[in-house]
């Protein structure tokens, strides 16, 4: 899956996803990903926030919008995904998954479970010199 | 971090490159961007976990799914289990933009493509057939469909598949809610699989929907979106 956040000069944000689902999934079955609040949430108010992992889980929980929620009550992006994170293990400790979350001044965090780390990929125009750079998150 | 901004999960450079020289270079509004940028990953098959010939299903077959949401209007478009069209996020657009409705799934998000003018094309690739027939071959393990403890025991004292399938079958006969949840048995057979009689299913425990048996599958150790 490919989720994406895109913030214009103006803070006109934007959110997205794109994915083929998981592999020898019953046919029919559709995941977290182009569910609104699940996969991808955008509020130009505050920010946005994607996630990527086990959708048959994560959809359960709504962790972009709740994460933007966050954001909105004064949590900072890391914080915010990280929050999100710990309300799923909560249930369901060893699922695989991660939410990147952007404010609409362009910080940006991440949080993750079930793998080593998670990479995401970053093009910030306060600081472009031509290439996307690559961070990665410890998981929770 | 500073705007404009475009952050994308994974490493994926080209798609999150294109995404930010449309938005500036190209001038692009950040819808159209973001499309632009989940398209390359659509087009390039990014980890096999996006666009066409990934993700077989039971069938062999893969579908998309895509959504965008424009955080100033609050607009929404998506598609879900999109069919035999290889542009998902462009389809999607066409929801947000030319629609009042916020997603549509299956055979009629293809219809719709269509409509819009979208070509009908195959998404299995040789790739994606070979994953699937390996996957048969493989008494179609694993996957989704749930597994009661009980049966696994059976599996672990040594009995072979088939010697395994017997017995349960022959234990199901007296009494099918100690042992399944639906036959044959998911962790060692394929479909089509039949329900146990509803009302000898005892209600599910909240099992871990992602245990390792479960994610476990050889790609990069997980399989998800």
């Amino acid at each position: 899956t490919i989720s994406m956040i895109v913030i214009d000069q103006t803070g006109h944000v934007v959110a997205g996803t794109s994915t083929n689902g998981a592999r020898h999934k019953i046919p029919g079955r559709v995941g977290d990903s182009p569910i609104p609040g699940a996969g991808a949430y955008a509020d130009s108010e505050v920010g946005a926030a994607v996630a990527t992992g086990d959708g048959d889980v994560m959809m359960r929980f709504l962790p972009a919008l709740l994460a933007v929620e966050g954001l909105r009550n004064g949590q900072g992006p890391s914080e915010a995904a990280e929050r999100q994170i710990k309300r799923i293990t909560k249930y369901y400790p060893t699922f695989a998954g991660g939410i990147v979350v952007a404010t609409k001044d362009g910080r940006h965090g991440a949080a993750c479970n079930g793998m080593a780390e998670f990479p995401y990929s970053v093009a910030d125009g306060s600081d472009w010199q031509g290439e996307v750079k690559v961070y990665t998150v410890k998981c929770v | 971090g500073g705007l404009p901004l475009v952050v994308t999960t994974w490493r994926f450079l080209n798609a999150t490159l294109q995404a930010y020289q449309s938005l500036t270079v190209g001038e692009f509004d950040p819808i159209d961007a973001l499309v632009e940028g989940c398209s390359v990953c659509e087009r390039e098959q990014c980890d096999g976990t996006v666009g066409y010939g990934g993700s077989p299903d039971e069938t062999g077959e893969t579908t998309l799914d895509a959504m965008l949401m424009d955080g100033t209007t609050m607009d929404i478009g998506a598609v879900a289990a999109l069919r035999e069209v290889k542009h998902a996020a462009a389809v999607a657009k066409y929801v947000l933009r030319n629609t009042r409705h916020t997603m549509l799934a299956g055979s009629q998000a293809t219809d719709f493509a269509l409509q819009m003018g979208f070509r009908r094309e195959t998404l299995q690739t040789d790739e994606s057939r070979a994953m699937w027939e390996q996957w048969k071959a493989n008494h179609c393990q694993p996957n989704f469909w749930r597994v009661s403890n009980a049966h696994c025991v059976c599996v672990l004292v040594g009995f072979s598949y088939l010697g395994a399938q017997t017995i349960l079958s022959q234990i199901a006969q007296k009494d099918r809610s100690i042992i399944e949840n639906v036959i044959p048995s998911p962790s060692m057979s394929c479909g089509p699989y039949e329900p146990v009689s509803a009302n000898a299913v005892r209600s599910n425990p909240p099992e871990d929907a992602s245990d390792p048996d479960r994610t476990d599958f050889s790609f990069g150790r997980y399989n998800h979106d």
